[in-house]
């Protein structure tokens, strides 16, 4: 219905609003409906990332493309906040900066909610309560062991 | 309810039984490419209902299945366990008073397809009314798997609103 | 014509069956034409990393599907080397083993042309002869500035 | 033909005059998210003979002037020099006996459009005569830009065929 439609697109607006800052170190961010019809109207993510001009998300760099979405995929989620939430490799293309708020933020929602995080990257590793390593010792077959930081280090390095 | 652990047993490249014990609240997943971190993700994707192999990288259910490797021959059953600690009493429905719900999935090669919800064969329709309001599901955003962010960040807008009406 | 479409992807394939096993530590990899006609035949391509089994290019996990299509970019550059050859941010979801054997493919390459390589990796970075720093200091300006190692690590974390 | 250095001024971000020497056979390019590297990639492109907007990560062909930040006003042209060494005197053509090669590309926001090769008016058919050979031009593969990658994983097979086929 329109009523559900709207109440269910402004808290994950708010939420977007929320977490865009959080992610990026400041700027804003926010979703647009194309139309007035509630019920068929498409939605545009805008985003201004810090010292930036307002755009469409299409015309972001890799990066803040990336880390907008994010922040939107963290809107969608805190929706609904389940007893966990899986994320794989979407720290790929983010700078150390980048990670490092992703890395603050991941430990807040951990509060709430189990956050398992697939990562190659070592800040992300770093900030990891702890860490399950998964390998391939036989072709083909995974096996699951448990590690510490530095262990990961050399794991990644197969 | 709190994930406990994850039971994995001849799905994809986990041929052999494995018990994921989750140790916090955040817990990182480690190793090199191609070693099976994303078929732990899909795992988890497939016991909660997910129905399109597509989205599981396959292109059939029966893809998920351990299909052999240079050291061992391909087996013939898949199957996937969520143990959930329910003790705070508030998973919905009938299962509200175990203070631990298990859901599994299991698939053979011959197509026999089960659901079991502490071990009672069930439909994957009692699966998916467990985890209403629960925030969990196949089309939640409990599992954002590689290449979901690509996804967002190509969206048309008609794409973008659909996002929006999964989580509603 | 058929014979120069043959021959230019018979040379293809012999560098993407060279430089995947360079790029992997082993394996193989070969790209097929679906029909016999060679004017319209479309082309798959087929790859088995080190100790797995041969599979399509889409079966594969995400860091090997990357640098599967790496081998295929570098046979499709080098069967027409340029002076030049610009590549941003390939490595990026690359464990540290693959990171370092692309790198040491980086150097060979280097030796006939010059090539200029985006990335926020660090094992990349150390591989390279020198570093360009592109800054935006002024909101929305970018600049370039030469930098060494130590202060990239400072410089991508902005 | 070896690349000598890159000249850039009011092309997307790099708004004041930059000139690019290259360092070395192996240069890494580093620095935050949204710094500009990419712009560099796409400035290479486009004094090359790029015509799509789209793969120069814009709605139309004036999007590569600098457009104005928050510390600066909007400018009216772009312009990117790329300057070869000749001195081996491999370039083809009527080029061949110059040991210095300039290739540059001006864009006004009136839509004035202009190549010049040493300082020449040129068409951008003789840019792509003058590179024919060397491996370079905008359907080259000397610059795999962000995203490349994951088109060649994602094509099908007829789009496999057409990236051979542009190698050819
Ligand atoms: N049904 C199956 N049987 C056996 N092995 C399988 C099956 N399905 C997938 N695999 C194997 O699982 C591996 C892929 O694992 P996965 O995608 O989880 O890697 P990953 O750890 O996420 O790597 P990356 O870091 O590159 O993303 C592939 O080598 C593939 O061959
Ligand atoms: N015409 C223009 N005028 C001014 N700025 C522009 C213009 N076009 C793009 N930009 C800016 O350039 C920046 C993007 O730069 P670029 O894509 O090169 O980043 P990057 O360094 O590659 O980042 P990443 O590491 O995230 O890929 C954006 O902030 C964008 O606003
Ligand atoms: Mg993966
Ligand atoms: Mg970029």
């Amino acid at each position: 219905s329109r009523t559900r439609f709207k109440e269910t697109f402004d808290k994950i607006n708010a939420g977007f609003n929320r977490f865009f800052p959080e992610l990026f170190g400041g700027g804003k961010a926010e979703l647009f409906l194309i139309t007035d019809d509630l019920l068929t109207a498409g939605i545009t993510v805008m985003a201004r990332p810090p010292g930036k001009r307002n755009s469409h998300i299409h015309l972001l760099s890799g990066g803040e493309k990336a880390l907008t979405a994010v922040a939107l995929l963290f809107a969608l989620f805190e929706l609904n906040p389940a007893p966990f939430c899986m994320l794989d490799e979407v720290d790929a293309p983010l700078d150390d900066a980048n990670v490092s708020r992703y890395c603050e933020t991941l430990k807040r929602l951990a509060n709430n909610s189990q956050l398992i995080v697939v990562t190659h990257n070592k800040i992300t590793m770093e900030s990891m309560d702890r860490l399950l390593g998964v390998t391939m010792e036989e072709s083909g077959v995974s096996r699951i062991v448990s590690v510490d930081v530095g262990q990961a280090v050399e794991m990644a390095v197969s | 309810m709190r994930l406990k652990k994850i039971l994995i047993a001849g799905f994809k490249s986990f041929v052999d039984s494995t018990d994921i014990r989750l140790p916090g609240n955040l817990v990182g997943v480690v190793g090199p490419n191609g070693c099976g971190k994303s078929n732990v993700i899909d795992a988890v994707r497939w016991v909660m209902g997910e129905t399109s192999a597509k989205l599981l990288r396959g292109d059939s259910m029966s893809d998920v299945i351990f299909n052999g490797s240079t050291s061992r021959k391909p087996i013939s059953k898949a199957s996937v366990e969520l143990v959930f600690d329910n003790s705070a009493g508030k998973s919905p429905g009938k299962f509200a008073r175990f203070s631990e719900i298990s859901v599994k999935r299991i698939l053979t090669r011959d197509g026999a397809s089960d659901y079991l919800i502490n071990n009672i064969k069930s439909r994957r329709k009692d699966v998916l009314d467990l985890f209403r309001g629960t925030g969990l599901g196949p089309r939640s955003y409990s599992v954002i798997e590689q290449g979901m962010v690509s996804r967002i960040v190509e969206a048309k807008p008609e794409e973008i609103r659909s996002f929006i009406e999964d989580a509603a």
